[in-house]
């Protein structure tokens, strides 16, 4: 599920889980 | 480009036209961050290619509560070195012609 961020100066920020295989090995 | 352990990638094809471009950015590595980062996913935003600057954008991400102070300028590097790239894609193929 997606998350919206809106900045003062109106920009918007989506926030998204990273796909696990995208993420580096720890 | 330089290791920083926030990677920044296109969300969605360039077209080579337009201004405005989608970017998602995540942080690969939280070690390489000074402040405590916010674990919250892929932060997906639009960035215009004339009127806007990474650093800008880092700070606001900053503002928002993504990242810590202490790492605008590592977000705002990450996000300049992706944008370099596209742009030079942009002008190689403007000089190679249709």
């Amino acid at each position: 599920s997606a998350a919206q961020v809106v900045t003062s100066a109106g920009r918007r920020f989506i926030v998204s889980p990273v796909p696990e295989s995208r993420l580096k090995e720890q | 480009a330089e290791d920083t352990g926030v990677r920044v990638e296109l969300a969605e094809e360039d077209d080579g036209k337009k201004a405005a471009i989608a970017l998602k950015l995540w942080v690969e590595d939280p070690k390489k961050l000074k402040g405590k980062y916010k674990e919250s996913g892929a932060i997906e935003f639009t960035f215009d290619l004339e009127k806007e600057t990474p650093e800008g954008v880092a700070q606001e991400m900053v503002e928002s509560g993504f990242f810590h102070e202490s790492d605008a300028k590592i977000v705002g590097k990450s996000i300049r070195d992706r944008v370099a790239l596209i742009k030079w894609r942009r002008e190689r193929n403007v000089s190679a012609g249709p």
